[in-house]
């Protein structure tokens, strides 16, 4: 689903480059579950920003689904970033003047859902979560906690294809994280792929498979 | 150096009242390194903001260094804030338009230490949590464990008799999460005072007492 070569990525700062990506290849088969980890700053959210078309690589080429995302124009992009992917950013990244519900609705109005149906869903995902009591509330009145599980509920609400999570339970107490990981496990359930950073060791454990970033290079792959 | 008494914090909603804390009594001897841990939505970043001194109970009584907190004004509060206080916001709060290396220098310009001074102790510091090499990126030009460690070198500049510091490792791989708790006993070993909220209990094992908050209450308050 997912087929990326040679992917580069650099910033220009002045005088100095800053090569973020220095030739990643990365191949995910459909339906598989694979944790990317690394230290800080080694490229991981560059990598994930890259796969799920918000980033373009600075060189390389990034197949997605057997479409060559490099010719995409950006109206493309957008559209099969609505259709087949779902995006929990490591800083949640939530419309500061909209609602919990609100905010998790937005995929449907993309999608042309039903305005009913379209509550009713984002309601239920945020039942899911625990945060039916907080629907109402703008991301500003929420806890850290509670806006990273808006994020999460907001990447799940369309039932994504490919579901690409930064980081998504590095606000949450174990508990909390262990009901988003069983969300994350009952989506994989349906033969949906899921690629999730991570810096918790006891997470990547329920991945199939650990990508590990360093310095902007893979440093290793292995099957879980 | 804390003494909180029957902390009381509600938002009011429209026709709801939400209560994050319901009374809570929180008492902190000089020197001593807490953690405060709960679920997510518990309460733990509203109490830490009010022993902070950046928001104001409903009700309760709060004394810091034997004054009482609130019977000073604004001016007062923030004064104490940059004399006495380090704090490490969950959401880092960096100013977006200065560079990390401004962002450290901030609480030194208002105890109104020399350029030249420092300039010198905020890179010293930027180097101590593995940033040297970032001082001239902005906080939009940095990875998210980037951002936190500016939070936290900006913190800890001014070598403040209180830390207080909010998932101060959530977005740090195991080693770099290593050099900070390595800084914040080094503080803590100089007489300082630490009070830390975290989701992870290997960091909260480091700490001699452990502060547990349920729904805006006190569960326990345990030595280590
Ligand atoms: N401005 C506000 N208006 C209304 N409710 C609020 C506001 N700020 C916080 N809350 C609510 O108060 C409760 C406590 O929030 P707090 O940020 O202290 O939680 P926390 O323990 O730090 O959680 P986390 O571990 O998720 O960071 C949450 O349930 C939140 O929804
Ligand atoms: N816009 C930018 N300009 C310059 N450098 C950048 C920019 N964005 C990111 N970087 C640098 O690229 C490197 C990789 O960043 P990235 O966000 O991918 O790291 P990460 O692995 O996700 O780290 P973390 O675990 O801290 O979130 C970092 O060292 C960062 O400083
Ligand atoms: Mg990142
Ligand atoms: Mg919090």
């Amino acid at each position: 689903v997912v087929d990326a070569r040679q992917i580069r990525k650099s910033y220009r700062m002045g005088e100095v480059v800053v090569e973020a990506l220095k030739g990643v290849d990365v191949r995910i088969d459909h339906g598989e579950f694979t944790c990317i980890m690394g230290a800080s700053g080694s490229g991981k959210s560059t990598l994930l920003n890259i796969l799920g078309c918000l980033d373009r690589p600075t060189s390389g080429t990034f197949d997605l689904m057997g479409r060559s995302v490099d010719s995409m124009d950006d109206g493309e992009l957008a559209e099969v970033r609505n259709r087949f992917i779902g995006f929990v950013f490591q800083t949640f990244n939530l419309l500061p003047r909209s609602s919990a519900l609100q905010n998790v609705e937005l995929p449907l109005i993309y999608a042309r859902v039903p305005s009913r149906e379209r509550r009713e869903r984002a309601m239920a995902m945020l039942e899911k979560v625990g945060l039916a009591s907080r629907a109402g509330h703008r991301p500003n009145q929420l806890s850290g906690g509670e806006r990273q599980r808006v994020a999460i509920a907001r990447a799940l609400v369309t039932g994504p294809a490919l579901l690409l999570a930064d980081e998504p339970t590095g606000n949450l107490d174990s508990r909390t994280g262990r009901v988003i990981m069983d969300m994350f496990h009952s989506l994989h359930s349906e033969g949906n792929t899921i690629l999730l950073v991570t810096h918790d060791p006891e997470i990547a454990r329920e991945a199939g498979r650990i990508l590990r970033i360093k310095d902007g290079l893979v440093e290793s792959d292995t099957a879980n």
